[in-house]
């Protein structure tokens, strides 16, 4: 029987160890993504509250809209795809 | 689905593209091929055309571009944004790009295209067997000349199908070398270089001479990337060195040892304990038929959907047979019609049938004290039969959409339609049915003619039991109609009769500019009106506020 090899974990070079908190990756996705800023057409900006914007992606995604940065929504947010805004600006 | 706000489409059937330039990832005929194949998902639906362009501006130019790569919006590196793509319209509009940080594959791993050997140019088969081993690369096994080759079949032994796989020792691409292969070992800036390099660019490119001498000759090419090559690390394009030792022991393949996020890794050269040089193992990739599919739903003017089945989900996940949704199916024909070149929505000939009314008419029961202009806040106004309606406890009056002069009335609900309350939350006339659908609270009644059929519970639609009352509608093309409460809108189909699947939405994401406490909408001459009391948001054709009034004034004519 093989014995369990302890792991030892190591820093790889050019590994950027990204501290950025799940509230400040929430609020650069909101953002990019049109939920948090809406640019009205009529020339006016409204500032959305994050829960609200988070609702608005959680519908978006078909997550439940709890307004919150629950896990579901953290991980929809890490997920690879199209950059085009869901807010249409 | 979703489209621009207001309707960006092509004016024209026959779209041109053109492809700018190429990833490294894979063959540029099987790139060639994603994207043809991309754009067939959308002309399979639809009447439209493609023709690809070989110069010269085409509607949709495509390229593939890393970080910052000229527009406003600059890709982020590995993960995260694929690709992204602009609504119709001229310039950079209706043009596709794609980040070239990702590893584009066909979404199942390595895609190698195979040159000379005996099978045509055929694909690698991954794996395959030669001399009883099974293989998942390329390999130098079995040659002398160093140049990678595989099966293209599942067993080499009993088929003796190949291929060379791409190597800069037999081609290079780009450059100014007419695709000539590398000479090693050549000079650059006086160094000796014995593989191709990143050294002396900014975006990353690997590159060879293609004479022993650069500094003396300039010419170069582009190295094409070998199925072996890592992704990332701090060899990016360096092919994975078996074995590699790592903290003294000795590796024969990739390995996820050391690091804590699982993903598999290997050195690029005998010894990371000495070099630190290392990459992360290829992996399946993304599809670049399916991503390109999206985009192009995009160029050709559609917006996120929510329908997490749809090819418009803005979310990427890979399926083997796409096949599109009905959602998407549903948004291109919106903008262009079916595949027999008929519109559903736009465009519509079919005119309302003016000679039978479905409205009984009865003689204005004219009441002095009843001053319209007096009213501060009209249960709903909509447009019956080509006329502004104005309902009030009870009552009604009209202002023809035509002639737009004066107003009659007012009219009495009960005399007009006996099986309505005198408090009316909403109506809409179905103009192909001429069905006038009445909504108060949490009932609705359809009248036709003067037979009717209710009152039923807005749940039976599909609305939420949440909603109260249904405040605004807005008749869309010929069978959807958006029903508005509160801050957010759903769309009513009317041949189903229940709400499309992907909503509610929200009215402000929708229809910019507007107050979301809007408690009539309706159309008018072409414009979308959103009222709280008597002020009105006026939205043209391209969903833009361009006008705010009084509804008094504006619409009823009042002095």
């Amino acid at each position: 029987w093989s014995r369990p090899v302890k792991s030892v974990f190591v820093t790889f070079p050019g590994n950027i160890v990204k501290n950025m908190a799940d509230v400040e990756l929430a609020q650069s996705y909101l953002k990019k993504f049109g939920y948090m800023v809406t640019e009205q057409r009529s020339g006016f900006k409204s500032k959305v509250s994050i829960a609200k914007a988070l609702k608005m992606m959680q519908r978006q995604m078909g997550l439940k809209e709890t307004g919150e940065l629950d896990k579901p929504t953290l991980n929809a947010m890490k997920r690879p795809r199209c950059g085009v805004p869901d807010v249409a600006n | 689905y979703s489209i621009y706000g207001g309707v960006h489409k092509w004016d024209h059937n026959d779209i041109t593209y053109r492809i700018l330039n190429y990833s490294p990832d894979m063959d540029s005929k099987l790139i060639d091929d994603a994207f043809a194949r991309a754009l067939r998902v959308w002309s399979d639906v639809t009447p439209l055309t493609f023709t690809r362009l070989l110069q010269g501006e085409a509607d949709i130019m495509i390229s593939f571009g890393t970080g910052d790569h000229g527009d406003a919006f600059p890709f982020d590196g590995k993960r995260g944004l694929l690709a992204h793509a602009f609504r119709p319209g001229v310039g950079i509009l209706g043009d596709a790009h794609f980040d070239d940080d990702e590893y584009w594959t066909l979404g199942k791993g390595n895609v190698v295209k195979t040159y000379a050997g005996n099978a045509g140019g055929a694909i690698c088969h991954f794996p395959f067997t030669f001399g009883a081993k099974s293989y998942t690369t390329c390999i130098t096994e079995g040659v002398n000349n160093s140049i990678p080759w595989c099966a293209t079949t599942a067993d080499y032994d009993k088929d003796k199908k190949y291929g060379a796989c791409p190597t800069e020792l037999l081609f290079t691409f780009d450059g100014n070398a007419n695709g000539a292969r590398c000479v090693y070992p050549f000079i650059f800036h006086g160094r000796m270089y014995k593989s191709c390099t990143t050294d002396g660019r900014i975006d990353g490119k690997r590159w060879c001479a293609t004479t022993s001498n650069y500094d003396t000759d300039k010419r170069f090419g582009f190295c094409p990337k070998r199925d072996t090559a890592v992704i990332g690390g701090n060899s990016e394009g360096d092919a994975c060195h078996f074995p590699f030792v790592f903290q003294g022991k000795e590796y024969h393949s990739c390995t996820s040892e050391g690091r804590t996020d699982g993903k598999l890794w290997c050195g690029t050269t005998d010894s990371y304990d000495r070099d630190q040089k290392f990459g992360f193992c290829p992996n399946d990739g993304y599809s670049l038929f399916l991503v390109a599919a999206h985009e192009f739903g995009h160029s050709l003017g559609l917006d996120h959907s929510n329908i997490r089945e749809a090819l418009m989900f803005p979310l990427h996940s890979y399926v083997e047979d796409l096949s599109l949704d009905q959602d998407d199916i549903d948004g291109i024909q919106y903008l262009y019609g079916n595949k027999t070149g008929l519109s559903p929505t736009l465009n519509a000939t079919k005119k309302p049938n003016l000679t039978r009314s479905s409205v009984v008419t009865v003689s204005p029961t004219v009441d002095p004290t009843k001053d319209p202009c007096k009213i501060h806040k009209f249960d709903t106004i909509t447009v019956i039969q080509r006329h502004l309606h104005f309902f009030k406890d009870g009552q009604f009056w009209k202002v023809s959409n035509k002639t737009d002069v004066g107003r009659t009335g007012p009219f009495s609900i009960s005399q007009s339609w006996p099986a309505l309350p005198a408090v009316i939350d909403s109506a809409f006339e179905d103009v192909q049915t001429k069905r006038i659908y009445f909504f108060s609270g949490n009932r609705f009644w359809v009248y036709t003619g003067s037979s009717v059929l209710g009152p039923h519970s807005i749940e039976k639609l599909g609305l939420p039991p949440s909603v109260q009352k249904v405040e605004g509608a807005l008749y869309r093309g010929k069978s959807k109609v958006f029903l508005f409460s509160g801050e957010n809108f759903w769309r009513f189909n009317l041949k189903t009769q229940m709400i499309d699947k992907g909503y509610p939405k929200y009215t402000e994401a929708s229809f910019g500019g507007v107050p979301n406490d809007a408690h009539d909408v309706f159309q008018h001459k072409g414009n979308i009106y959103f009222c709280r009391d008597l002020f009105y948001w006026r939205l043209n054709s391209g969903r833009q506020v361009d006008h705010t009034g009084n509804v008094k004034y504006d619409l009823l004519k009042c002095p």
